[in-house]
């Protein structure tokens, strides 16, 4: 552990409380894609499966737990609690077009050609593209509450932060794991262009507005 | 230096 890493996934657990907080509030999930928060159930699921028989650390442990049950947490709220709130008609990404490459590109891309294994390079694979029908949607309405910009600048700062931590653990350790870094370096990339709006624009106090 | 890896990582 090192303190890239801490702080990727203490941002990446900041994301999810600020975005409990935006729908307990605001008592809606407008703004939110169902379909990006259905593949982060689908990432964590696959990947985090290992928790039953694969103990790493008490830390990785409850990080585990939390991840998965409160994005299953979060598509409760979605399409139970405040369904009213959630409008299909704008969350149109077909996300079926992320899902089947994912599947083929883990059952090429893998370390070991075992159940387990493929299922951990296809959770990789889908964490990098996961937010793109969330991206979609606010390219498509042009604008986002204040509230959920911040969800979406402390998932990417989660995702910028594991880059040096990689840099970081190929010197200390001698370590890479390809996979993880080329996947994470494309979802990284996916993020540049909302932070680019959100530093010029939402931390200058103004409202995350797109050009037309 | 390409290690076996042990998914660790979160």
């Amino acid at each position: 552990m090192n303190l890239f890493r801490l702080f990727g996934d203490l941002s990446h657990l900041a994301s999810i409380l600020i975005l409990l907080h935006k729908i307990q509030t605001t008592r809606s999930c407008r703004g939110i894609s169902f379909k990006t928060q259905a593949l982060y159930v689908t990432v964590f699921v696959a990947r985090y499966l290992d928790l039953f028989y694969d103990w790493v650390s008490l830390y990785n442990f409850s990080m585990k737990v939390f991840f998965i049950s409160s994005s299953i947490y979060i598509l409760y709220l979605m399409k139970v609690r405040f369904r009213p709130t959630h409008d299909p008609s704008i969350d149109t990404f077909r996300a079926e077009y992320l899902v089947g490459p994912c599947v083929v590109l883990a059952l090429i891309f893998n370390y070991k050609f075992t159940f387990p294994e493929v299922l951990w390079s296809f959770s990789i694979f889908l964490e990098s593209v996961a937010i793109l029908p969330q991206l979609f949607m606010l390219q498509r309405t042009g604008e986002a509450e204040t509230i959920t910009t911040h969800y979406l600048a402390a998932l990417g700062a989660y995702r910028a932060l594991y880059i040096p931590n990689w840099i970081y653990r190929y010197f200390s350790e001698g370590v890479v794991d390809p996979i993880a870094v080329i996947a994470g370096l494309v979802q990284t990339a996916l993020y540049v262009d909302f932070f680019y709006v959100y530093f010029t624009k939402v931390l200058q106090g103004q409202k995350f507005e797109l050009p037309a | 230096a390409v290690k076996p890896v042990s998914h660790d990582e979160l």
